[in-house]
């Protein structure tokens, strides 16, 4: 178990320098064990630095700077182990439009590659924008659910009217 | 192996029978707040084996079945298929013929739930196996539920270490 | 101690119910003391029952409907006792369209009211076209904050060109 | 008693003179993730008497200071003064008199910080004494963090109680 643990380790915190350098343009970060020379005891910290700042812990970043190096690691530890599905449930909610880009970028460039269907729920219009196809879910009946699929001018309108 | 579509039945909100495809690449979902956008999703995991109610946001796995509204009287049973594409035959051994797997759950009030693939009766450790070998099932960290993010940033090293022991 | 507890407890109850019923647009709301009959040692629940839907905590509700109710009880202790300045860092994250409206409507009107002055910050398109001006904070130099002050019609190319 | 304005001078991001002016009615404030947002609103936080490190997102109490980039060195100091407009008259005692008030933190390397009222020394105490009068205050529920709403929809239940108690 130590030896898988400290693998996985090496792998994820590998891909995890390569996607925060591309999600903040610049920049770098590593993650580090601390806390105990075992692994299997130790914890998990993640440094960052961001283009032009100084190196940090995660607690001195912005919400959304955390929030883009949080997304960083669970694609990191998605890509030492590729899944055929993802599900991200309003993952985008604290991210300014330039970084919903930046994020559905990086989901394109992994559903082509890695062949993985991602199911995104998201209140942001910018990350429906690059969606391949939109379903609306909508409570006509209050308290009863229902699941209609959209075309795309459809799916604006849908954000519109979210009354 | 590809993930093809969800029905579910008298799941949470979703009391009528509801299909969701799930296509190629992205697929969003979208619409007002408390409507039902993360019930679908949260059928996924629970088909493939989520045993943890807290996990389902609920206080015991019964919260699942559809509890009426001021209109419509409470189900006593929620069923959830999951259909998953073999046309490349890379499921593992038992199921490696096949060209489609269906895996469903299905909770009946007072009585737990059970699982069958293909329409035999399946153990859950079954349905944990078969996901386990897709690298994917309930505790994924690919499943990002609404909150977690957020959960990652605030939760202690020790914890973070946990997440990554489970994806390792 | 136990006496203005008690009282705090019974007016932040009152404005609480009146809130939820405006920001849900009907349904009920109420908080209670729990976990002991001594109101220094209790704990504080919501139960909520949004419009035809059953009466549940607030755990079972939606992301977004939890952050309604809990913006119902900010306000209800707001309204208790209000302050001359209130600052608002992103709590409409989770909100779609309509609810941001709703958020909108209410500080519009208690800014009427009380005369308190709000200081909102928010990535909402919505949020930003309700207010009366508008600040932007820039890094144009990485790690240098500057204000500016914006009109209306630069704000939404503030928000668009946040790369 | 108004909140009129607020001038940061070497505190946290904003290492240049800045002036917020604090107008009637709703003030909104833009801006991409990681530009000084919350940072801007923290300085008011401060000045009424934050005494908790923690609450401004540091270790210590002298991460307010400009802490320096690549092209700019560390600063060595924090001011920040907040000017309130007494026109009404309503201020209390010792400070109702008078038609401006202007309350003044300021924090320097190894020496701690140090509040001004009008210009005269004054203790934290007297500084947190003068906002609780006007029901404001580094305490006040009606300063929502980021990331408040979501501490308090996660909190315990006896959590809860003590934010209601603080606004007591
Ligand atoms: N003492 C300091 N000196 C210099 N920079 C600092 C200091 N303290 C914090 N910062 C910087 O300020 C930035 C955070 O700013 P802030 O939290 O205000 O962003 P924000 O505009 O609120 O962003 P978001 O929209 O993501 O919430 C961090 O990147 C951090 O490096
Ligand atoms: N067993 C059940 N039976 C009926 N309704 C249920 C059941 N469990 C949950 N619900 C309802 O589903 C609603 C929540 O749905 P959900 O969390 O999926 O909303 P959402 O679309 O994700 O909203 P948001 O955008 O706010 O996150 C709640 O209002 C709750 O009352
Ligand atoms: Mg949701
Ligand atoms: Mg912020």
């Amino acid at each position: 178990a130590r030896a898988r643990l400290n693998s996985a380790f090496e792998h994820v915190n590998a891909h995890f320098q390569n996607l925060f350098k591309r999600l903040f343009m610049g920049g770098q970060a590593h993650l580090s064990l601390v806390d105990s020379d075992d692994p299997l005891d130790a914890g998990l910290e993640i440094f960052a630095q961001p283009p032009g700042k100084a190196l940090q812990a995660l607690s001195l970043m912005s919400g959304g700077e955390q929030t883009m190096a949080s997304i960083a690691l669970i694609f990191a530890m998605f890509l030492t182990n590729p899944a055929p599905i993802c599900v991200l449930d309003e993952i985008d909610a604290p991210l300014d439009d330039a970084n919903v880009d930046k994020v559905c970028d990086l989901l394109e460039e992994i559903a082509e590659t890695t062949k993985t269907r991602f199911l995104v729920v998201s209140h942001h219009r910018l990350t429906m924008a690059r969606m391949h196809r939109i379903y609306g879910v909508t409570m006509a009946e209050k308290g009863v659910s229902q699941l209609v699929s959209l075309d795309m001018q459809q799916s604006f309108g849908f954000l519109e009217e979210a009354a | 192996l590809h993930f093809k579509s969800l029905r579910l039945n008298g799941f949470k909100s979703f009391i009528e029978k509801t299909d969701l495809e799930i296509g190629v690449g992205l697929t969003g979902i979208v619409g007002p707040n408390g409507c039902g956008k993360s019930n679908l999703v949260e059928a996924l995991r629970w088909t493939m084996g989520e045993s943890s109610a807290k996990k389902m946001r609920g206080g015991g796995m019964e919260d699942v079945i559809f509890a009426g509204t001021e209109k419509r009287p409470a189900r006593n049973f929620a069923e959830v298929v999951l259909t998953l594409d073999n046309a490349a035959k890379s499921a593992p051994s038992p199921y490696n013929h096949l060209d489609d797997i269906e895996i469903s759950r299905k909770i009946v009030k007072d009585q737990g739930s059970a699982y069958r693939i293909n329409g035999r009766p399946a153990r859950a450790k079954d349905v944990q196996m078969l996901f386990a070998d897709t690298l994917s099932g309930a505790n994924s960290p690919a499943l990002v539920s609404q909150g977690k993010v957020a959960s990652i940033i605030n939760a202690k090293p020790l914890q973070r270490r946990m997440i990554l022991e489970e994806s390792a």
